[in-house]
């Protein structure tokens, strides 16, 4: 466990439960992607498949039961809570899922270290995550207000993979261990899908204006 | 040959 690794797991914990406080305090999704939350739960439940199988450290096991906690109880909130699932806005939430799980399954099936259920699926969970973000990304343009709360979530989810792509750099400079190319790929193309977005927040930010993200 | 890294990452 390197500090990079460490932040970035911290900023990645932070995001989701800022995004389950809000929605469970104000009672509200308004500006939040279904599509988006759903995209991660798949996410982390085919990268968590051997949470029971591969003890790794007490660590690891509860941050993968609080990742998984967390995203399905997101889902839960907007899909069945009687009160938050009236401000979902699925006019706007349109993106399709298919549009993402299909190309990143065929991937999977074609790039991957080893054809194995388990390392195609951990594959298919690394391309999804770098994708899963775009209905958010999609419907923050269409709606074209962010309130801060979700500016902070999708700042802090871009974050959590920029740190991770340092903790790769300072694992491939000290640990005898590799990162794999696949990893080091889909964690890239995951951060640059943010850059944009990063770019306008700081924009908003230093000006100290609201966010808004051109059309 | 070294041995793979990151699954022991989240």
């Amino acid at each position: 466990m390197n500090i990079f690794r460490l932040a970035g797991d911290m900023t990645h914990l932070v995001s989701v439960l800022v995004l389950l406080l809000k929605i469970h305090t104000i009672k509200s999704c308004a500006g939040i992607s279904l599509k988006t939350q759903e995209l991660y739960a798949l996410v982390f439940t085919t990268r968590y498949l051997d949470l029971f199988t591969d003890y790794i450290s007490l660590y690891n096991t509860v941050m993968k039961l609080i990742f998984l906690g967390s995203s399905f109880s997101i889902v839960w909130y907007i899909r069945r809570h009687k009160i938050v699932r009236r401000s979902y806005d699925k006019d706007q939430d349109t993106f399709r899922h298919y549009f993402i799980v299909l190309p990143c399954l065929v991937l999977a099936l074609l790039i991957h270290h080893k054809f194995t259920f388990k390392e195609v699926m951990w594959t298919f969970s690394l391309y999804l995550e770098a994708v899963a973000i775009l209905p958010q990304l999609v419907l923050l343009q269409r709606t074209r207000n962010i309130d801060n709360l979700t500016g902070q979530y999708v700042f802090l989810l871009g974050a959590y993979r920029a740190l991770y792509i340092l903790n790769w750099i300072y694992r491939h400079y000290t640990e005898p261990h590799y990162v794999h190319w696949i990893t080091w790929i889909a964690g890239i193309v995951q951060t640059l899908l943010y850059a944009d977005f990063f770019y306008y927040y700081f924009q908003s930010w230093k000006n100290n204006v609201k966010l808004q993200l051109p059309a | 040959e070294k041995d793979e890294a990151t699954k022991d990452e989240l």
